[in-house]
């Protein structure tokens, strides 16, 4: 998922 | 990505550094505790599920693999390597850790953004490393006077989340529908844990004297 809710931090 | 979090990130790195250091410089992990290392590589495994499915960029995923590695290097060491091993303050590192994991699977399973394995991993993570350092500053009072190169470890560890903070600070502003409450919140309780540790380091420093946290 790289949506909005998908976290992309460490 | 912000100016905020890359100095959070490279502050979180610069800690394990440090750690590293302590450890293979000196031969020695007294002073550290066993079992918050153990809980960092809980959060790491808990919170990097997403390591082989999901890719936003290379830094990203470096940066993942070098956390989840180092921390299970550092248990590893601490409970193996021959040297280091001896030097671990094994009856001053006494703290219930388990029920850190346990109390934080918990409200994950009460708290989280969906119900899913991934979400309740990743809010089960952001809980436990709030908490994770306890043992840690427990270990530290207990201890005496705190070398200078774990002193650093915890300082860098602490100001980390700080940084991560002004980054969501940042990002609410920027970004329309950004609503990171669980890491908000679990952030700042992590940070405030770290209250009490950064006055005493800074009096340290300004008094040029020895790391000492009152018992």
């Amino acid at each position: 998922a790289t949506g909005p809710e998908a976290h992309d931090e460490l | 990505m912000n100016i905020f979090r890359l100095a959070g990130d490279m502050t979180h790195l610069m800690s394990i550094l440090v750690l590293l250091l302590k450890i293979y410089a000196t031969k020695s992990c007294s002073g550290i505790s066993l079992k918050t290392q153990e809980l960092y590589a809980v959060v790491f495994l808990a919170r990097y599920l997403d390591l082989l499915t999901d890719f936003f960029s290379l830094y990203n995923t470096v940066m993942k693999v070098v956390f989840i590695v180092s921390s299970l290097a550092i248990v590893w060491c601490m409970r193996y390597h021959r040297a280091v091993r001896r030097t671990y303050d094994r009856e001053l590192d006494t703290f219930r850790h388990y029920f850190l994991i346990l109390g934080s699977f918990v409200l994950a399973l009460i708290f989280h953004e969906k119900f899913t394995v991934r979400e309740i991993f990743w809010a089960f993570s952001i809980y436990l490393e709030a908490v994770a350092i306890l043992p840690q500053l427990v270990l530290l009072q207990r201890s005496g006077n705190v070398d200078n190169l774990t002193g650093q470890y915890v300082f860098f560890l602490g100001a980390y989340r700080g940084f991560y903070i002004l980054n969501w600070i940042y990002r609410y502003f920027t970004e329309a529908h950004f609503g990171r409450w669980i890491a908000s919140i679990s952030g700042l309780v992590q940070t405030a844990l770290y209250a009490d540790f950064f006055y005493y380091y800074f009096l340290s420093w300004k008094n040029n004297a020895k790391l000492k946290l009152p018992a």
